[in-house]
């Protein structure tokens, strides 16, 4: 694992008052391999890389750890300060519908997230409506439904040939008359560079003025994380992002890449495929998780 | 890479990022830098040709992937049995569909079986499939056994005489081993059933996936024996670069790549355009 190859890179450090630039060399380097093989986009690399450095160089090695110990706690500082740190939403005026709406690539969990959020909310004593949006994917609707029933949480969804943007208009107007008072919105999956869909997101937006918009991303992805997590971002300006299969192998070095090319907070985890399987984000077991 | 280019420590580092950034992973991009490396060498120390590390890197990539055994599988006796594998999300149901439309087009009689019993409303998604291509479907209750819906659904294709059955499973991590472990029980229903047995194993994997998807290979293989990949979501940005360590560690090749979200977008590999692709 990463400590006992900081330990061998570091070992001539043993000794020594102060760590010097050559003698971290190889530690970064160590560092740096560990990041690629956790999927973490080779420009957040760089970055995470002159931190440490930054920070490193200098440092006196305190004399109660080990030198590959020591670099450990400041990598693992950084690491959880560039993930969560300052991460949080801004809170939500009180009283009216609220509205939640999740967006992302196909595949990555967008449905399921919908289902889970709303159980969520639910036992947290709000009153979620689940809008069956996605009108492309063969029995999208039917599985919101399925999925819906699972969690006794109501879908609105409306007959075959009507548009995302009269579903959601119609969603808000059924919400208001049956007092639920949060809308969760799942749209289709699509693709960031595909910019009539992107122009959809954008229409539903200004129609439901959310004001919670979910970038759901599947921790699996490798580099192409930033790709997608700024083209919707900077189409939607989103709130936060969900990743998603968490109870995977992935190390999920895509919640650092994503955290840094767009700075929003990653809000939750899903970690499985049960209707309860979604809880709060912790930046400090992600880093564990990336350090392997 | 304009004119010459010193085939120096800065050059190589922006080519690694190319790849890096293709997900082709740590270890096999350094395997590529070492082997441009070597043909450099022939240069001893005048300036590379424009655009030769690139060009040379990719016939590098494309040596990893040529191999006789990338066309897909069709059994001597049909019916052809295809069972299509693969972790959540990937795009296995679409890539049936697909590769039903295809199969119908050129006069089989398919039958797909919706094999997974546990996604809400699975087998109506892929009903709607079935229905595209024009084929039919052999499907059962939400929640039922998939090893036995399996098993009816082979009978249901001799009943039907069909040349090609595609067999849909849920998707599953490779970490689940009691998940994994069902893979293999299915797998064994199909031997039994005919010899020869799965014909093909396709493994369905997204472009986006990083280098968990090595691991994901030798898992569902372990489990399962996969014959092959496809490489789903090309229409995006991602390059799919980990499947050419799961060429080089597990000998697995890409055999179909999917387009996009349409019955029509699925198309042969084509190593060529995959290689170049990565450094677009
Ligand atoms: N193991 C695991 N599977 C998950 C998780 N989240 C979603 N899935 C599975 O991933 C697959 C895709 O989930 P969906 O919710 O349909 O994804 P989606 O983003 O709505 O897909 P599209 O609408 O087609 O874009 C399903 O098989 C889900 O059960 C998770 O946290 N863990
Ligand atoms: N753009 C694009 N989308 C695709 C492609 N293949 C599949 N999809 C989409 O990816 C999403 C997931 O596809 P599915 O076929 O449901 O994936 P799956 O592997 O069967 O998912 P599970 O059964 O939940 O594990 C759907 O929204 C598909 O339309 C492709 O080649 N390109
Ligand atoms: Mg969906
Ligand atoms: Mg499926």
């Amino acid at each position: 694992n990463l400590t006992d190859r900081l330990n061998q890179a570091l070992r001539r450090v043993r000794g020594q008052s102060h760590l010097t630039e050559k003698n971290i060399q190889e530690a970064l380097r160590e560092v740096r391999l560990a990041f690629l093989e956790a999927d973490v986009h080779v420009g957040a690399v760089k970055e995470f890389i002159a931190r440490v450095r930054e920070r490193a160089l200098g440092q006196e090695v305190l004399a109660s750890l080990e030198p590959g110990q020591h670099a450990i706690k400041v990598v693992y500082e950084e690491l959880t300060r560039m993930l969560g740190g300052d991460a949080l939403l801004d809170p939500i005026p009180a009283g009216g519908l609220i509205v939640t709406m999740l967006c992302g690539l196909q595949g990555s969990g967008k449905t399921t997230a919908c289902a889970k959020l709303a159980l969520k909310m639910k036992n947290e004593g709000r009153r979620p409506l689940l809008v069956a949006a996605d009108v492309y994917r063969p029995a999208a609707v039917e599985q919101l439904k399925v999925l819906g029933e699972k969690v006794d949480v109501p879908v609105f969804s409306q007959p075959q040939g009507a548009r995302p943007e009269q579903i959601v208009e119609r969603a808000m107007a059924f919400a208001r008359a049956e007092g639920r008072d949060l809308l969760i919105l799942d749209t289709a999956g699509r693709l960031h560079i595909d910019e009539r869909m992107m122009d959809e997101l954008v229409r539903i937006r200004k129609l439901a003025s959310p004001q919670r918009i979910f970038l759901v991303i599947d921790s699996m992805v490798g580099q192409d994380a930033v790709r997608q997590a700024e083209h919707f971002n900077s189409r939607l300006d989103v709130s936060g992002v969900i990743l998603s299969k968490l109870d995977g192998d992935a190390r999920g070095g895509v919640a650092l890449s994503v955290r840094h090319a767009i700075g929003k907070p990653i809000v939750f985890a899903s970690v499985g495929e049960k209707p309860a399987d979604f809880e709060a984000f912790h930046p400090d077991r992600m880093a564990g998780r990336i350090l392997g | 890479f304009r004119g010459g280019l010193k085939l120096d420590d800065e050059s190589l580092e922006q080519l690694e990022e190319i790849l890096l950034a293709a997900d082709v992973g740590m270890m096999t991009t350094q395997h590529l830098v070492a082997g441009l490396r070597e043909r450099a060498r022939r240069f001893r120390d005048k300036d590379v040709p424009a655009d030769w590390a690139m060009n040379t890197l990719k016939e590098l990539i494309l040596d990893e992937l040529q191999h006789e055994t990338s066309a897909p599988a069709l059994a001597e006796n049909p019916p052809t049995i295809v069972l299509v594998v693969g972790v959540n999300g990937v795009g296995k149901t679409t890539a049936i569909g697909k590769l039903a439309a295809r199969y119908v087009r050129e006069g089989m009689t398919v039958l797909l079986i919706a094999g997974d019993t546990f996604r809400a409303a699975a087998a109506e998604q892929l009903a709607i499939w079935a229905e595209r291509a024009g084929c039919e479907i052999h499907s059962a209750q939400e929640g039922a056994d998939p090893a036995s819906v399996v098993y009816d659904g082979l009978a249901h294709a001799r009943r039907l005489g069909a040349h090609m059955v595609i067999i849909d499973t849920a998707g599953r991590l490779h970490t689940k081993t009691h998940l994994m472990a069902e893979l293999s029980k299915i797998r064994r229903v199909i031997e039994r059933d005919s010899p020869g047995a799965p014909h093909e194993t396709l493994l369905v994997q997204d472009a986006s996936t990083g280098q968990t998807g090595l691991v994901q290979a030798r898992v569902f293989t372990e489990a399962t024996q996969v014959t092959g990949v496809v490489l789903t979501k090309l229409d995006g940005t991602a390059k799919g670069g980990v499947t050419i360590a799961i060429r080089r560690e597990l000998g697995l090749p890409v055999k179909w790549m999917g387009v996009g979200e349409k019955l029509d977008d699925l198309e042969l590999f084509d190593p060529e355009a995959f290689a170049a692709a990565i450094f677009n």
